[in-house]
C-alpha cells in the first residue's frame, strides 16, 4: 500500500543518518541504502526490523567478502616482518605492545624495531612497551635513519632465530611525499634481508577518523602495500564506519581492534559485533 | 578556489537567469553531499543548508524585485556560491586567538583531548609562541599514564630552554598544584599543563580533570582536537564543553588533506571559537585560526 511506502521512505532516512553518522560516508551509505530499497520492494517489506536486518547484512556482507582467513599465512620464513604503519598519533606503537604480547602468548619469540627516530621519546616509548610485553629491542640512537635501525634488527633476528620482527615507524600524513618514500625504501631493505619481507604491512586506523581514513589507506597500499587493518580507539563513542568503506573500495581485511591502551586490549576483528555495534 | 563539488554546482546552475526553488532545492543537495563528504557533522549539515536555503530564497526575492527588467547583474550560480561561502566563513568567525591573562599571578593554559590528539606537541608550539611575544614559561607533565610521555615532553622541553615540572606516578592534581608554586617562585608568566589523552565517557578521568580545574582554576582550557576527526567530533566536544567549559579549540594535523569539517562542527555545536591551528609537526607550526582560509577547503 501506499502508506506501507510513505512509512519505508522515512524509516530509510533515520537508518541513513545512522550510518552517516557512524562516519560509513556518503557513497557507501547510499549504496547500502539502496540494495537495501530493492530488497524491500522485491519482497514487499514492511517492518523496520526487516530492513535493519538486511542492512545490517549487507554491512557484514562488505566487510567478509572476499577476504582469505584472517590469520596472516603460517609463513616458512623466519623472520616473520611486521611493518606497522600510518598517519601521527593513531596508535601504532601502543598496538605493537598490544600483538607483542599477544604473540608472545602464542609462545613467539619476538623482536621490535624502534624504527621511529623522530618523534621526541619514542623510542623511549616502545622501550616501555617491550619490557611490558616480553619483546627484544633493536635501536639507535635518535635521528638515525630508520633504514638502519630496520637492517640491524633483521640482523638481530636471525641470529637469535626470533620468529617474528614488529618495526615501530614514525606518524607521517599520507600526503608528505619523501616520509611515504621513506616507507618504500624500508620495504625494499627489508625484501632484500628477509625473503618476502615484508610479509604483514599492518595500517592503523583511528576509529575517530572521518573520511580522510580511506585517503589515508588509498595512499599507504600504493606506496607502502597494506596486508590488513588495525582500527583502534574502539573503545570510545565513535564507530569507526569507515572502515567500511575501506574494505568496500579497497578489499584489505581488518584484522585486529584496539578496544583500550592497556596490553590486552587488543581483540580480532569480528565483523558481527562490529555492525552490531554501529545500532547499537 | 572551487574544487570539483561546487564545480558540480556552477555547471548545474550555469546559463540560468534566476535561482528559483526547484533549482536551490536541487543544488543544495550537491552541497549536502560535499559537507558530509568533508566530515561535517549531519546535524550541523541540516542546519547550515536551512540558513543557505534561507537566504538564497531572500536574495531571489531582493534581486527580482530590483532588477524588474533588466539583466541580472550577479550570474545565480556565482550569488549561490558566494551565499554558501559567506555563511561558511560567518559560522567560523570572527578570528579569535586571544589568551585570557592573568594580571597579578602566573596565567594557567590546560590542553586536554582525546588520546593522540596532539596535546603534548601543542604545549611545546604554545610555549615557543608565548616566547616568541616574549613571555617566560613553565611546561607541567600531567600525563602521568602514557609510557614515556614525561621524557616526551621533558625532550620538548630541552629543545625550546624551558623548564618541565614533572613527577613520575604522583596524581596529575597534585603536579599541576605544586606546578603553580614553582611558577610563582621563579616568576613565570604562563604555566602549560600537558595532560593525558582520555575518553570523554571516561568517567575517572573526566573528574580528574575537572578536579585540575577546580584546584588551579586555569585562565584557558583548550581542547586540542584532531582535524581528521569524523562524525565522532559532535560528542567529544560537546562532552568535554559540557564538563570543562572550554575556552575554546586547537585543531592539529591541517598540514594534510583532511577536509577538516569537524572544524565547523565544534564551533557550532559548542559555540566556543576555535584559536589556533597547528600545521605540522614541528613546534614552529602553529597559527592563529583564520577561517577564510578553511571555508573553501570544507566546501570542496
Ligand atoms: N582508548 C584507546 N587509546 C588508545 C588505543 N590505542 C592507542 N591509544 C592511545 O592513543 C595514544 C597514541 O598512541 P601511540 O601508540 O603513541 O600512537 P602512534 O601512532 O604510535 O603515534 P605517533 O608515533 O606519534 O604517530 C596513546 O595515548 C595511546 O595510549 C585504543 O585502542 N584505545
Ligand atoms: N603532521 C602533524 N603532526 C602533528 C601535529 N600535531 C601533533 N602531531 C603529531 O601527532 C602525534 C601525536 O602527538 P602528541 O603530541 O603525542 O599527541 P597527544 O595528544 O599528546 O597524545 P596522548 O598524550 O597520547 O593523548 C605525534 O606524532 C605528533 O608529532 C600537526 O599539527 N601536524
Ligand atoms: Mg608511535
Ligand atoms: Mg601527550
Amino acid at each position: 500500500t501506499s502508506v506501507g511506502k510513505k512509512i519505508d521512505e522515512n524509516v530509510l532516512e533515520d537508518l541513513e543518518a545512522i550510518l552517516i553518522k557512524s562516519d560509513i560516508g556518503v557513497a557507501t551509505t547510499e549504496e547500502i541504502i539502496e540494495r537495501a530499497r530493492r530488497e524491500i520492494e522485491r519482497d514487499k517489506l514492511n517492518d523496520r526490523e526487516a530492513l535493519l536486518r538486511i542492512i545490517k547484512e549487507e554491512i557484514k556482507r562488505i566487510l567478509m567478502e572476499n577476504s582469505e582467513s584472517v590469520e596472516s599465512k603460517e609463513i616458512d620464513v623466519k623472520p616473520q616482518v611486521i611493518f606497522v604503519v600510518g598517519v601521527n598519533g593513531v596508535g601504532k606503537t601502543t598496538t605493537i605492545g598490544k600483538l607483542t604480547y599477544a604473540l608472545s602468548l602464542e609462545g613467539k619469540r619476538v623482536i621490535v624495531c624502534a624504527s621511529d627516530t623522530f618523534r621526541a621519546a619514542a623510542i623511549e616509548q616502545l622501550e616501555v612497551w617491550a619490557k611490558r610485553s616480553g619483546a627484544e629491542i633493536v635501536k639507535k640512537s635518535h635521528g638515525s635513519d630508520p633504514a638502519a635501525v630496520l637492517y640491524d634488527s633483521l640482523e638481530m633476528a636471525k641470529k637469535k632465530d626470533a620468529d617474528v620482527v614488529i618495526v615501530d615507524t614514525a606518524g607521517r600524513l599520507h600526503t608528505k611525499v619523501n616520509l611515504m618514500k621513506e616507507l618504500e625504501k624500508m620495504s625494499r631493505i627489508a625484501s632484500k634481508k628477509v625473503e618476502g619481507a615484508p610479509h604483514e604491512v599492518l595500517l592503523v586506523i583511528d576509529a575517530t577518523t572521518g573520511q580522510n581514513g580511506l585517503i589515508q589507506a588509498k595512499s599507504f597500499l600504493e606506496k607502502s602495500g597494506v596486508t590488513g587493518i588495525v582500527v583502534t580507539k574502539l573503545d570510545g563513542t565513535a564507530k569507526g564506519g569507515i572502515i567500511v568503506s575501506i574494505k568496500r573500495e579497497l578489499n584489505i581485511p581488518i584484522k585486529w581492534v584496539g578496544i583500550g591502551e592497556k596490553m590486552e586490549d587488543l581483540i580480532r576483528f569480528d565483523a558481527d559485533d562490529f555492525v552490531e555495534s554501529l545500532f547499537s | 578556489t572551487l574544487s570539483k563539488g561546487f564545480k558540480n554546482i556552477k555547471n548545474k546552475l550555469q546559463g540560468l537567469e534566476e535561482l528559483n526553488e526547484r533549482v536551490i532545492d536541487d543544488a543544495l543537495q550537491d552541497v549536502k553531499r560535499s559537507l558530509l563528504e568533508a566530515d561535517v557533522a549531519f546535524d550541523v549539515v541540516k542546519k547550515f543548508l536551512r540558513n543557505v536555503k534561507e537566504k538564497a530564497m531572500g536574495e531571489t526575492v531582493r534581486v527580482k524585485v530590483k532588477h524588474k527588467d533588466k539583466k541580472i547583474k550577479i550570474k545565480p550560480e556565482d550569488m549561490f556560491i558566494k551565499i554558501c561561502e559567506d555563511e561558511l566563513v560567518n559560522l567560523l568567525g570572527p578570528v579569535d586567538a586571544s589568551l585570557k591573562i592573568n594580571e597579578y599571578e602566573p596565567t594557567k593554559i590546560m590542553l586536554v583531548g582525546l588520546q593522540g590528539s596532539g596535546k603534548t606537541t601543542t604545549a611545546g608550539k604554545m610555549a615557543k609562541l608565548l616566547m616568541k611575544n616574549g613571555k617566560s614559561v613553565l611546561l607541567v607533565a600531567a600525563d602521568v599514564y602514557r609510557p614515556a610521555a614525561i621524557e616526551q615532553l621533558k625532550v620538548i622541553g630541552s629543545q625550546l630552554g624551558v623548564d618541565v615540572v614533572a613527577k613520575e606516578g604522583e596524581n596529575p592534581v597534585k603536579i599541576c598544584k605544586d606546578a603553580i608554586e614553582v611558577a610563582k617562585e621563579k616568576n613565570i608568566d604562563v604555566v602549560i599543563f600537558d595532560t593525558a589523552g582520555r575518553l570523554a565517557i571516561d568517567e575517572v578521568l573526566m573528574k580528574e580533570l575537572e578536579e585540575i580545574k577546580k584546584e588551579t582554576n586555569p585562565e584557558n582550557i583548550f581542547l586540542v582536537c584532531d582535524a581528521m576527526i569524523g562524525q565522532d567530533a559532535v560528542n567529544m566536544s560537546m562532552a568535554f564543553d559540557k564538563r570543562l567549559d572550554v575556552d575554546g579549540f586547537i585543531m592539529t594535523k591541517l598540514d594534510g588533506d583532511t577536509r577538516g569539517g569537524a572544524i565547523l562542527s565544534v564551533k557550532e555545536v559548542t559555540g566556543k571559537p576555535i584559536k589556533f591551528v597547528g600545521i605540522g609537526e614541528s613546534l614552529d607550526k602553529f597559527e592563529e585560526f583564520r577561517p577564510e582560509g578553511y571555508a573553501s577547503r570544507i566546501l570542496g
